[in-house]
C-alpha cells in the first residue's frame, strides 16, 4: 500500500 | 526493523565516520566533492523535519540527529575548517542540474501535496543523485584514495541493503513505499560501476583506486 505520514525509515 | 536496515543504518554511519575521520586526521578535503556533502546535509534537513514532532523509537530519533550532526560537521570541516585544503576547481558539477529535476519530480510525484511530503520526496529524490559530484570528480581526477573509496563502498551497501529491508518488509508485512523503492534502486544502479572498481582494484589491494 502507498506510505504517506507515519515514516519509520532513516 | 529488520537485519537489513539495521545492517543498512550502521553502513551508513560507518560510512560517514569514515568520511569524517579521514578528514579530520588528515586535516585535508583533497579529493572530496564538497558539493556532495552540502546535498546530503540537505537530504538530511528536508527528510527529518518531523524530527520534533513525530516520534518513532530512541533508535529513531538518535540515529536522526547523529546523522544531520555528522553530515553537517562534514561540511563545516571542508568549507570552513580546512577550506584552504579544498580543490574547489575539481568539485566543478553543476548542481543545478540535479536540484532541478529533483524539485521539479518532487512536486509532480509525491504522496500527498504538503510541505512535509514534498520536502520528504524531495530528500528522497536528491539522495539517489547526491553523490554524482563525488563520482564526477573522482572520473575527472582519474583516481581516488583508498579510504574515499571505502567512504563510497559502505555509502553504496547501505541503500542495497535498504532494498533488501523493503523485499523482506513487503513479504513479511506488505510494507511497500513505491517512492523511496525507486529512487533506491536508481541510486544504488550509480554504485554498480563503482562496487566492480571497488571490488577489481581496491580489495587487490592495490591502494589507491586509479580509473582505467
Amino acid at each position: 500500500e502507498r506510505v504517506t505520514g507515519r515514516k519509520d525509515e532513516l | 526493523m529488520n537485519i537489513f536496515r539495521l545492517a543498512g543504518d550502521v553502513c551508513h554511519l560507518v560510512a560517514i565516520i569514515i568520511l569524517l575521520l579521514k578528514i579530520w586526521r588528515s586535516r585535508s578535503c583533497a579529493g572530496i566533492s564538497g558539493k556532495s556533502q552540502v546535498l546530503f546535509a540537505i537530504v538530511f534537513t528536508t527528510r527529518y523535519l518531523d524530527l520534533f514532532t513525530v516520534f518513532i523509537s530512541p533508535y529513531n530519533t538518535i540515529m536522526k540527529v547523529v546523522f544531520l550532526a555528522l553530515s553537517y560537521a562534514t561540511v563545516y570541516l571542508i568549507y570552513m575548517r580546512f577550506r584552504n585544503t579544498f580543490n574547489s576547481e575539481n568539485d566543478s558539477f553543476r548542481l543545478e542540474f540535479l536540484l532541478v529535476p529533483v524539485i521539479g519530480l518532487s512536486f509532480l510525484e509525491n504522496y500527498a501535496f504538503t510541505p512535509l511530503e514534498i520536502l520528504w520526496t524531495f530528500s528522497i529524490f536528491l539522495e539517489s543523485v547526491a553523490i554524482m559530484p563525488q563520482l564526477f570528480m573522482i572520473t575527472k581526477t582519474g583516481e581516488a584514495e583508498s579510504i574515499t573509496t571505502h567512504y563510497l563502498f559502505f555509502l553504496g551497501l547501505y541503500r542495497a541493503l535498504y532494498i533488501a529491508n523493503w523485499v523482506w518488509r513487503y513479504h513479511t508485512e506488505g510494507f511497500f513505499d513505491q517512492i523511496a523503492v525507486v529512487s533506491g534502486v536508481v541510486q544504488t544502479i550509480f554504485y554498480i560501476d563503482f562496487f566492480y572498481l571497488y571490488v577489481t582494484k581496491v580489495l587487490r589491494g592495490r591502494g589507491k583506486m586509479t580509473l582505467p
